[in-house]
């Protein structure tokens, strides 16, 4: 019976409900003491009741949940591209600093799926901006006056002006900073270093690589905070401010606060887009309480954070999918939505989720976009699911919740274009 | 290669210390 009860999960469709009321707690989790210095940062939806100041709607409309899935999947697609090291190779898709570019974007369409923002502070008076928080890429930046819309977008706070804070410089051309900034240099004009960065759902930014103070809370502040001041953006990000890069590489805000934070840094996704999630940079020095994995790094892009799957269950029971269609690792982003995995792998983990579903003759919906095991739960006031659990290298799980296992009624995978991809 | 999306992490502590990447349920 015990091992039943950990195979299902029973939840309250009222569960999957988007509400317009935002429950304004930080979790218990960031408000415990941490060991060490540490700065938390409350991390909510763009468009959900807890966006900063209430004000979803002034962070871009919510798109549709197609909408979603198409820009997901290709930023899924992007990322596979440069893990791979294809990204150069392929049409219309390009590695910042590509001189040929083709980037299809929508101005002011707001389709992107960066979907989680904390408020910071940057200048010196600091100016509040809202930002994207992106583990898959590098170089943070805001839109900078002057920035005219287009080729700008409009945003929520004022634009943020360089000439009106007493620590703001742009970055020499010949900065150490700025001939590190390899495949984001956009090259030099006027003694300032330029920069570009290009996304994987078509979206970019130029502008001049600077340095300010970047104010995380109240008592945390980095000076000399290198960033991009954007003068022209095109895509996806239409309200906010900008974008906070979390990657691997030395632009990362990880990278820099690393002498103050020991390159240590945790996020909590909230479960919904009324709940309060959190960024730490610094804390637990410690692991207890954690499942672990090694990290990983792909030798053809060291942005990404890559662990080893190891398997997959689904109602308690392993899959058999062979070791081999896991080698080439997984990249761990906050700025893809759903997950991918190798073909063998999504067929295996479809076919035993709907068998596991069969029992309780829940009618079948329609699919969505690349989501195509779908349910219509309408009729019931609550669900069961098979448990969902993800194993990686060293023995490490994710026993994922309710809120990881279906999106919209869909269960939230997807596969690959190719096992050996 | 796979990508371990946001959907999936949600409710998660994700923690990254460097070395390893650690995953921490019902965080928040």
């Amino acid at each position: 019976h015990a091992d039943a009860a950990r195979s299902y999960v029973t939840v309250s469709t009222s569960s999957f409900a988007v509400s317009s009321t935002c429950a304004d707690e930080l979790p218990g989790r960031a408000a415990s003491p941490r060991n060490g210095t540490s700065a938390v940062l409350r991390l909510t939806h763009r468009h959900g009741p807890c966006a900063p100041a209430g004000k979803a709607s002034a962070l871009g409309s919510p798109p549709s949940f197609l909408d979603t899935l198409r820009a997901d999947q290709r930023r899924a697609e992007y990322i596979q591209r440069r893990v791979s090291g294809a990204a150069a190779a392929a049409p219309g898709m390009q590695l910042a600093g590509s001189k040929a570019a083709t980037v299809p974007a929508n101005l002011g369409f707001s389709i992107g799926t960066l979907q989680y923002v904390v408020t910071v502070s940057l200048g010196t008076p600091a100016v509040a901006q809202t930002l994207e928080v992106d583990t898959g890429s590098d170089v943070s930046w805001v839109q900078c006056k002057p920035c005219p819309s287009p080729p700008c977008y409009s945003q929520r706070d004022p634009l943020f002006d360089p000439t009106r804070s007493s620590s703001y410089s742009a970055v020499p051309c010949a900065a150490a900073s700025c001939s590190q900034l390899a495949l984001y240099s956009n090259g030099c004009s006027g003694g300032q270093c330029g920069y570009v960065v290009s996304y994987g759902d078509g979206s970019t930014t130029t502008g001049v690589y600077s340095s300010d103070t970047l104010t995380l809370t109240g008592s945390n502040a980095l000076k000399g905070f290198l960033f991009g001041c954007g003068h022209a953006q095109q895509g996806l990000f239409a309200g906010v401010d900008g974008l906070l890069g979390l990657g691997r590489q030395g632009q990362s805000l990880v990278s820099q606060a690393s002498s103050t934070y020991g390159g240590v840094f945790s996020y909590c996704l909230p479960p919904t887009q009324n709940s309060v999630g959190y960024i730490s940079l610094g804390g637990p020095s410690s692991t207890t309480g954690f499942s672990t994995t090694p990290l990983l790094t792909a030798s053809n892009d060291p942005t990404y954070y890559i662990v080893m799957l190891a398997g997959i269950s689904v109602g308690g029971q392993p899959l058999s999918i062979d070791a081999s269609v896991f080698a080439s690792g997984a990249v761990v982003d906050t700025g893809t939505v759903v997950t991918r995995l190798p073909p063998t792998a999504y067929s295996a983990l479809r076919s035993a989720f709907r068998a596991a579903m069969a029992p309780y003759g829940y009618p079948s919906a329609p699919a969505t976009g690349i989501l195509d095991t779908c349910y219509d739960f309408t009729r019931y006031g609550t669900v069961t699911l098979p448990t969902i659990s993800i194993a990686f290298g060293g023995g490490a799980a994710m026993d994922l919740g309710t809120s990881g296992i279906l999106t919209s009624g869909c269960l939230a995978f997807a596969p690959t274009g190719g096992d050996s991809q | 290669a796979s990508i371990l999306g946001n959907v999936q992490q949600r409710s998660f502590e994700v923690r990254f210390d460097g070395s390893t990447v650690g995953f921490m349920p019902a965080s928040c």
